[in-house]
């Protein structure tokens, strides 16, 4: 089956969106 | 017509839920008593939401843990699923704490959530991390100590990720041999 992954740039870039 | 974009309120789904709990060091009561969950999440801004609200491991006291499973996977060795695993462990030294010990945790968590070890992130159960006056220790845990292919890419990754020297070996103990070790050290399956 198909798994979500993040990288570690996507998951800081999101800490920091509003 | 404005159509808004979906990336802008869609919270981004992660592959798994996850439970972080929080074991608080009181002697006077029991162990399991002591171990409390403090919430769930299953989207990238609610691990951040949960992560940006709590302490950081070197501002908790002695004796304490934080641990991050799968949600249904409680974080103890007699666990189903953690049973018959075991865990890749790091022991740092008293200086690590101010340098180290809360940025490994967060790599670590960001691992974990974010499923950085291909097919073998399937094996993955949590991650703890030990506040300790001798030493903290992070472990990722895993659900079979005899899946050395993918025991061995955790391990493999994992020291990549916390960018540790090429020579500094870390180990993979069996739940089963730490639980029954006689001496203080306990022998490892593998390393890397």
């Amino acid at each position: 089956g198909t798994r979500i992954i993040y990288d570690r740039k996507f998951l800081l870039d999101c800490r920091n969106s509003p | 017509q404005v159509v808004a974009n979906p990336e802008q309120y869609i919270k981004h789904p992660l592959q798994n839920r996850w439970a972080l709990w929080y074991f608080k060091n009181d002697k006077t009561k029991s162990w399991t008593e002591n171990l409390r969950l403090i919430s769930k999440f299953d989207t990238v801004e609610d691990f951040w939401a949960l992560y940006n609200h709590i302490q950081q491991p070197s501002k908790l006291n002695y004796g304490c843990d934080y641990c991050l499973f799968k949600d249904g996977i409680k974080p103890m060795w007699e666990d189903e699923r953690n049973k018959l695993g075991g865990r890749w462990l790091i022991t740092l030294n008293r200086q690590q704490r101010h340098n180290d010990l809360d940025r490994y945790w967060m790599e670590t968590l960001l691992c974990l959530v974010g499923e950085s070890f291909d097919e073998a992130s399937e094996d993955v159960c949590g991650a703890v991390v030990n506040v300790r006056p001798k030493g903290d220790k992070l472990a990722i845990w895993t659900s079979n100590c005899q899946n050395r292919d993918a025991i061995m890419t955790i391990g493999q990754l994992y020291k990549e990720r916390l960018s540790l020297p090429m020579k500094a070996l870390i180990g993979y103990q069996s739940h089963d041999d730490t639980s029954s070790k006689s001496g203080s050290t306990t022998k490892n399956m593998y390393s890397v």
